[in-house]
């Protein structure tokens, strides 16, 4: 059976981020997404208030990506709404 | 809005010297994250501005139907962020939504111009709350995120959002919005306002709506300000006139043809017009026309729209509607632009109209609409809608903050909502009146931008701690603050420190300042993983192993008190700032705890010489009695004087 895809919020520690990709983060970030799939797309990258990027993937991939070095943390979407 | 500046008491002599004397002072940016924006709106007039600061990063987003030009001096950034909204939903549709910075639901404009909003004159909802309209902060610029759609707001969109807000260069953050609550570092809204607050932003978030239930707030995070909602002095009042004489208040906001003084109308209960269940509640489709048609019908508030159980009746062919609230709601009245003529009534007096429904045989009414009324007493009343202490996320953290105006506010609309917000209501009005904690937030935002405005080198953590130190928690008389729901006087769980009183936050005397360093801390006293840390935090940062952290220790211009089992002694210390340019001696007072607990500030007295001088102080609560039990609650104040400034804190103990 499929897996559905949904959208996780990945944060990384910047402070770890491998000397070849030094200056280009958001390349160490698809690569980091590209080693658990093959299809995933970052939909945003954060480099301000968060080091990190979002993106559609299956639960499954989201568990694995927690175990690529660098990562720290992987949370699923959250919807908010106006009060 | 109107009437809440002068409620405040920001249109007085104080206000002219310290606000609006704008050369003098900093150029502020408010950074809203909404709906989007109505550029249109006068309320975005950029008349007297000058150039968009040199150091502004944010754009004008050119999409469909928004130009470079629909921003200027004073609206000057509008993004949009829709691509974890469509991943999710699928694509916009062009003809509900717009995908670009506009407004197509009207919050986001209301939220902004509450805030910031430039002066307009002759400002009403159809000739309701008349005055001339203006934001908190009139001459600070405003740079609006659209990050809510017709499904909600999505946590990647806010993320992105907060990531540029930051970038762009905003000074103050508001977020009327919530998502639940979970602990910070899974908490978009709490991780990106933890950057935000280390770059100097002061952040402003809505409490929530789901009051009065204990434990309800959202967006606790001790960084961020939680603001509840309040009423102000004014009412929309209405005379329900029934056929035995009687004659009861509501309140309503209708606009339309009137219906005669006399009460001449048939009146049915619409749980007696129904072959629903829950026909009651007037949700559509359940009345039934043929016992509906030329009559006013009673609703019982619950579960659908307050003004989409109008539009139901007026499908039914019913002529008038009263809205009784039910017991949670109590007697707070909330009014609404119904398409019909229709009035909310409280939970008592829904009951006694009901009880002369059920009592004769032909029932009559009429409703007499009287405008717009001020001067309302007493208030603030704490909304019943607004959340709820005690703070479940981090009990040891007293939530919410403070209290702020948040029912029946006017401000700002978007051009293609009609201010029900019904699809059916075609009439377009540039000002809504509408109530919730998120009318609040924007007015604690706008108060923000003034005290940055007034004292650029002041923390986030200076500025919320000089409004919620100021503000206040009796009316003048003496008496505490009441909640609507309950009629009896609000705790530190319902209005925090009190009620923001601005001209007094201008000059707190002192000030309970926290930089990221004590965040840091307060994060390890949580006991969250190094990972967790670090992700929120963006550093590689260790608690150490050779410290003792306790949540206790945040420098929190309030107090909570968890007692152990065993009864015995909580001590806590704080570290104040003085702010002023004279000195002062300030002393120490504790009132309105109850029960057998000694409270001992040391030192009782602290003596300030010069600007930035901080001194510390603890306060040791210890337990002299056993009789309270577990989970009992009891508040009390702390009070510095120097006689001219009055420094206060509430104060929770639980056993």
């Amino acid at each position: 059976v499929e897996e559905e895809r949904k959208t996780y919020i990945v944060h990384l520690a910047k402070h770890e981020i491998p000397a070849v990709y030094k200056g280009l983060h958001l390349d160490w970030y698809q690569t980091s997404l590209q080693s658990v799939s093959e299809s995933a797309e970052i939909l945003y990258a954060y480099d301000t208030v968060a080091h990190g990027f979002s993106t559609r993937m299956t639960p499954s991939e989201a568990e694995a990506l927690l175990a690529v070095n660098g990562v720290l943390q992987v949370t699923p979407e959250t919807r908010y709404h106006l009060h | 809005t109107t009437r809440t500046p002068e409620f405040l008491g920001l249109m007085g002599e104080e206000e002219r010297d310290y606000f609006l004397q704008s050369n003098k002072k900093a150029d502020v940016v408010v950074g809203v994250l909404d709906t989007g924006v109505w550029p249109e709106l006068k309320s975005y007039d950029d008349e007297g501005f000058g150039p968009v600061p040199s150091t502004w990063k944010g754009i004008c987003q050119v999409s469909k139907g928004f130009n470079a030009s629909s921003c200027n001096r004073k609206l000057i950034g509008a993004r949009f962020f829709s691509k974890g909204y469509e991943a999710s939903m699928g694509m916009i549709d062009d003809s509900k939504e717009e995908r670009s910075p506009r407004d197509v639901d009207g919050h986001g404009s209301h939220t902004s111009t509450t805030a910031t909003g430039s002066l307009v004159p002759g400002a009403s909802l159809f000739g309701f709350a008349p005055g001339t309209a203006r934001g908190m902060a009139p001459r600070a610029r405003v740079a609006v995120y659209k990050v809510c759609w017709t499904g909600g707001c999505f946590s990647s969109d806010i993320l992105a959002a907060l990531d540029k807000a930051v970038n762009d260069g905003v000074n103050v953050l508001s977020l009327s919005l919530g998502g639940g609550q979970s602990d910070y570092y899974k908490d978009t809204v709490a991780v990106g306002s933890f950057a935000a607050i280390e770059k100097g932003i002061f952040v402003s978030c809505s409490a929530g709506n789901a009051g009065p239930a204990p434990g309800s707030m959202s967006n606790v995070a001790p960084w961020i300000a939680t603001v509840g909602a309040g009423t102000i002095d004014r009412d929309f009042p209405v005379f329900i006139v029934l056929g035995n004489g009687k004659n009861y208040s509501g309140s309503s906001l209708y606009s339309g043809k009137k219906l005669v003084d006399t009460p001449k109308y048939d009146f049915i209960y619409a749980g007696n017009a129904t072959n629903a269940t829950n026909g009651n509640l007037c949700m559509a489709g359940t009345l039934i026309p043929e016992k509906v048609a030329g009559k006013i019908v009673l609703c019982d508030r619950g579960i659908s729209a307050r003004v989409k159980k109008g539009q139901v009746v007026k499908d039914a062919g019913g002529i008038g509607m009263v809205l009784a609230n039910s017991v949670k709601n109590g007697e707070e009245l909330v009014g609404d632009a119904h398409l019909l003529p229709g009035a909310a009534v409280g939970a008592k007096t829904g009951d006694l109209i009901k009880a002369y429904i059920f009592s004769v045989p032909n029932p009559k009414a009429t409703i007499i609409f009287r405008g717009t009324e001020v001067g309302i007493s007493p208030s603030p009343v704490v909304a019943a809608f607004s959340s709820r202490g005690p703070n479940v996320i981090t009990s040891g953290i007293l939530k919410p903050d403070l209290i702020a105006p948040g029912v029946n506010i006017l401000a700002g609309w978007s051009g293609v909502m009609g201010p029900t917000g019904l699809s059916t209501d075609t009439r377009r009005t540039p000002f809504n009146i509408i109530s919730g904690t998120s009318m609040s937030c924007p007015h604690v935002s706008g108060l923000a931008a003034l005290l940055k405005s007034a004292h650029p080198d002041w923390s986030p953590a200076a500025i919320k701690s000089a409004l919620m130190t100021t503000a206040y928690n009796t009316y003048k008389s003496g008496t505490g603050i009441l909640a609507v729901d309950t009629g009896k006087t609000a705790t530190p769980y319902d209005i925090g420190s009190g009620h923001a009183h601005p001209i007094r936050a201008m000059n707190p005397g002192l000030i309970y300042d926290m930089g990221v360093e004590d965040y840091l801390n307060f994060l390890c006293a949580l006991n969250y993983t190094e990972l967790q840390i670090t992700a929120m935090s963006r550093r590689n940062f260790t608690c150490s192993n050779k410290k003792t952290y306790s949540v206790s220790d945040l420098n929190y211009p309030s107090f909570t008190v968890e007692f152990p089992k065993t009864g015995g002694n909580v001590k806590q210390m704080r570290t104040v700032t003085n702010v002023e340019s004279t000195g002062g001696t300030y002393k120490a007072a504790v009132t309105g705890l109850k029960g057998k607990v000694n409270v001992v500030v040391e030192p009782s007295e602290l003596k300030f010489v010069k600007v930035g001088e901080k001194k510390s102080y603890t306060v040791s609560f210890t337990v002299t009695g056993n009789e309270k039990t577990s989970g009992s609650t009891s508040f009390g104040r702390l009070e510095w004087s120097d006689g001219n400034h009055v420094v206060g804190s509430p104060i929770s103990l639980t056993w």
